[in-house]
């Protein structure tokens, strides 16, 4: 299974629509700091529904809606798109948060909860996001980490 | 199941036993029930000694040697389960060049079966990728994403 | 004394809007009481925000904007209080090369009266420095230093 | 003041006597990764003799006395010597320490104990190290340290 596309909107700095185009291999993020490089990376946590998503930098609604700068005013409504392809077989992930806190989750288009989308993704072969995202500072601590959360790790995988 | 999970133990123990070595290019390292006795419950625990030095406390490794260390317990992960996709965030920082480059040698013998994002300042790790994508702020607190060509 | 501490916080605070403004070239930060009803036992509280953007969880800030926070804080309180020398460890690991140029000015501003003593992976930081040594270990756990030259 | 020389000799990994001679303005020190670097800033603490000891990688002597390798035995001794000028006025600062857990300082050669190498330094304007080393990867848990914590660094300063 690949990634073919990230469609982030409204979604912390992403506050114009913008299309991101996966391929195989490696894709490198570059950019000076503040730009919004981490900011994608919250939005395939935020997207991939998992644990992590606690630790998501500020993942109350409030803090994922764009909320504008000193000139420009926030947004009412975050929506990221997640376009997987499987073996021909094209998969759309959706997540969606209004201002009011009011979100809803998509699978190919259709409303489901939460569980759904972990269900899928866990038949998928992804796990609960505990060993395949690596958040910026997290591999400084992971040594120092307690025994409980390193056998969790081996736990997803297993 | 308990039989499942000290299976994977004993697996990913080996792998990690090998991507160490890859990386350090020599040395030991395991990883181990912390409380053999209660393989339930019990957390785990990392031990690693770079080549031609001693086992010691993980806490006098220096900061890049944590990092590659860190690297390889992931890695091995993946060779017990390899995964479709994995995102890194900055995880090269604390490696000098030759550490990065091991690293992304790594990362590029499984780029076939495991499609990776990884976000980065270093321009090795640049070179090595497929694909490149830049983010600026013309305005404040709006990311343009630029798609870049390597030369 | 309490009037020595609100003294020092009242200076050390209009120094970390200077410095950070010339970090961050503008924008607006300070550093205050977190209960001002109780200042002899409150702990302090800082608040950032880059140019353009607005107020938010410190959280918020990039790995880069923190650091870059960071660093103008403790060199705020360098100008209050001037220090004869200071040790940092790859504290510029996570700055891109705009705000490495500006963190290294501010350095050189102040290494008249402070002698800095800087470990680095940085190209730039060692373009800077008046000396510079070189770490290697010819044989493991043994380090062998060389002074070298800067071409 | 400045400081002149740093003399290392049995401390971590610095088996061989090596003397470092720092001149005014920045000194910068690089290398491969495991290599030392930070072992020389432990140095720095460790005769500094401040708060900070406590945060030292392995403070213990058995951690901070050269302990060899897979084909060298390891050494029964670590000294740290440290050379401060200050207005033409020299002045040198000695910390060792053995295997049985014993040490000794020495100011300007006379055995003192530590709290007199904390008032000494604290008269030429060197506070209790709280700010002016700051160690690889602190830098980047700094913002979100306990309020208690920059306060303590504010009365240093102060
Ligand atoms: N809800 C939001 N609304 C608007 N802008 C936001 C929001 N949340 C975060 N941002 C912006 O995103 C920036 C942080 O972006 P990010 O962490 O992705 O930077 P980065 O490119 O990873 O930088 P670094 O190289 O320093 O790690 C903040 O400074 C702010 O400008
Ligand atoms: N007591 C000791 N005896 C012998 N060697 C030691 C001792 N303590 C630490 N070391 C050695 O010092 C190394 C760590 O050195 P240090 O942390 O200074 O590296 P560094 O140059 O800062 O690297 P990095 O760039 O990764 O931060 C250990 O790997 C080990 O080889
Ligand atoms: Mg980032
Ligand atoms: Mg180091």
């Amino acid at each position: 299974m690949i990634i073919k596309k990230l469609d982030i909107h409204g979604f912390k700095s992403f506050s114009e629509k913008t299309r991101i185009l996966f391929h195989p291999g490696i894709t490198a993020i570059v950019g000076p700091n503040g730009t919004g490089k981490s900011n994608i990376v919250d939005a395939f946590i935020w997207i991939l529904g998992g644990k992590k998503i606690k630790s998501l930098r500020g993942e109350r609604s409030e803090n994922v809606i764009f909320n504008g700068n000193t000139h420009r005013t926030p947004l009412s409504m975050a929506d990221v798109a997640l376009y997987l392809e499987d073996n021909d077989e094209e998969f759309t992930l959706n997540h969606r948060v209004y201002r009011s806190g009011e979100g809803e989750y998509r699978l190919n288009g259709k409303a489901v909860r939460l569980k759904d989308i972990q269900e899928f993704l866990w038949k998928k072969g992804v796990g609960e996001k505990e060993y395949f995202v690596i958040e910026q500072g997290s591999i400084e601590g992971f040594l120092s980490s307690k025994p409980v959360e390193k056998r969790a790790l081996l736990e997803d995988a297993a | 199941s308990k039989d499942q999970f000290l299976k994977a133990l004993d697996e990913v123990n080996k792998h990690f036993q090998e991507v160490f070595s890859l990386l350090f290019q020599g040395g030991k390292a395991d990883v181990k029930l912390t409380d053999p006795q209660n393989p339930l419950e019990s957390g785990l625990e990392i031990t690693a000694q770079p080549p031609g030095k001693k086992v010691q406390n993980l806490s006098l490794l220096s900061g890049g040697e944590k990092c590659l260390t860190s690297l390889a317990f992931f890695f091995a992960l993946f060779r017990y389960r390899p995964i479709p996709f994995c995102i890194l965030d900055e995880v090269d920082a604390a490696l000098d060049e030759t550490n990065l480059t091991r690293f992304l040698n790594l990362m590029k013998q499984i780029k076939n079966q495991t499609q990776f994002i990884i976000i980065t300042h270093n321009f090795k790790t640049m070179e090595v990728s497929d694909y490149l994508y830049g983010t600026t702020m013309p305005e404040p607190n709006i990311t343009q994403l630029y798609s870049m060509k390597l030369s």
